[in-house]
């Protein structure tokens, strides 16, 4: 479960200070599907950021499954992420001159997972986002939407707790874009893995059983599709 | 106007060969407004390269405005670019440790307009994305979304004949979508701007007269939004 009190993000100071997330507070059970949406600039990826421990807030608390964050140094915070989380980035973040299946290995490498078992689980979940036939191209080979791709199959792989994906679907087509919501649903309900996800497409937002509306850093509503 | 026939890009051979755009046509009138759809790895972003000059066809001809752009050398392709057309990249490809005014200043420099008018013309079109608050923030200050009305406004402050965008609304929520696509429709009803843009969403491609819709490197629909 995740449990947010009172989280707060300033950049800046004076005249220039904006506040990316402004006293926000809310709880994620386990197993849930969440969406948040709002508008350009409200918050979401910061909040993203703070709940995957990339980033520390200016004030709040947190508690990831009973752990206080705050309380952890950095090497602890990693070995967090490594185990528990995967992180679908809004801009990819994958790494230029490695392959997709190189891609897709490196949380396997950072959690020790023995070499004989890191490629076929490579492809394996590059088969999941439908690019195994890409496995040994480099991103400056694939398509905007196949990046992407890459990118969901790398948060997959580690078979994580909780899987943060911000914006997943921003370069998909709808096909594509629903079959990957396919896929995030049935790791939900199969593995129980709990998904926040980040998504302006309402109708993508709506396949979640929980929406949390950002507007100016603040949640000003938090619950079903319908009632949002 | 924008002649386009039997434009292929192939890349790698053989086994490994792939068509990323196969035998394609069409002509665009100068103040036409066309969207591109088609599934993720379709070749739409491979096609608008080559409309841009930024990349060279594997085959076919491309007339630019009357000009065969096959017989021009870099400096003539760079040249053309810089006077005529404004391109927004489908991952933004802002410069890191410039500001957002910076960046959109950046086309100007390259047009040799004269310094004391860069500036002002710069927050102008920052202005036109509502981000002129922004603007002398980097583009690591700055949400996904700001980061492509940046690059939008880069791609219209020298005025250019035609405007290549990448899917422009991928990270925007619905209303700043709508809003950025007020804006174009105004720029090519008001300064009669060619406009080709890729897009996803299909309420935002319906915004424009004509789709162009490719599937594996040709295209297979072509026509008003009602039609395709
Ligand atoms: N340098 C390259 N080498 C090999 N294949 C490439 C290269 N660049 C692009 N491709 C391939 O060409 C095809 C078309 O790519 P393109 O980027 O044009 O697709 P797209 O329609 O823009 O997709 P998306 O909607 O995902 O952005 C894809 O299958 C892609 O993997
Ligand atoms: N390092 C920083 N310094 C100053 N301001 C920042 C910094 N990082 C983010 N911001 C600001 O914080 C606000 C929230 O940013 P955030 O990236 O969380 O928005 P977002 O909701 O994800 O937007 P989008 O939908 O456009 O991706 C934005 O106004 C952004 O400009
Ligand atoms: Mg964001
Ligand atoms: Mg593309």
């Amino acid at each position: 479960i995740i449990r947010v009190a009172g989280i707060s993000k300033v950049y800046g100071s004076g005249a220039a200070e904006v506040r990316a997330v402004d006293d926000v507070s809310f709880e994620i059970p386990e197993g849930d599907f969440v969406s948040v949406m709002g508008p350009s600039g409200s918050g979401k990826s910061t909040a993203m950021n703070i709940i995957g421990c990339l980033d520390v807030p200016t004030a709040g608390r947190y508690e990831f499954w009973g752990v206080d964050v705050a309380g952890l140094d950095h090497e602890e915070l990693a070995l967090l992420r490594r185990h528990y989380i995967g992180f679908v980035f809004q801009g990819f973040n994958l790494l230029p001159r490695m392959t997709a299946a190189e891609n897709v290995q490196l949380p396997l490498i950072y959690k020790n997972v023995p070499n004989s078992n890191r490629r076929s689980m490579a492809l394996e979940a590059l088969e999941s986002v439908g690019l195994s036939h890409r496995a040994d191209h480099d991103p400056s080979e694939l398509s905007g939407g196949q990046k992407q791709r890459v990118a969901i199959a790398r948060a997959l792989v580690t078979e994580p707790t909780l899987l943060l994906a911000d914006e997943p679907t921003g370069n998909l087509d709808t096909t594509t874009s629903s079959e990957i919501l396919d896929l995030l649903q049935r790791l939900n309900r199969e593995r129980t893995l709990t998904i926040v996800m980040v998504s302006h497409e309402p109708e993508f937002a709506s396949r979640a059983e929980r929406i949390l509306y950002f507007v100016d850093g603040r949640i000003t509503r938090d619950g079903t599709p319908r009632e949002v």
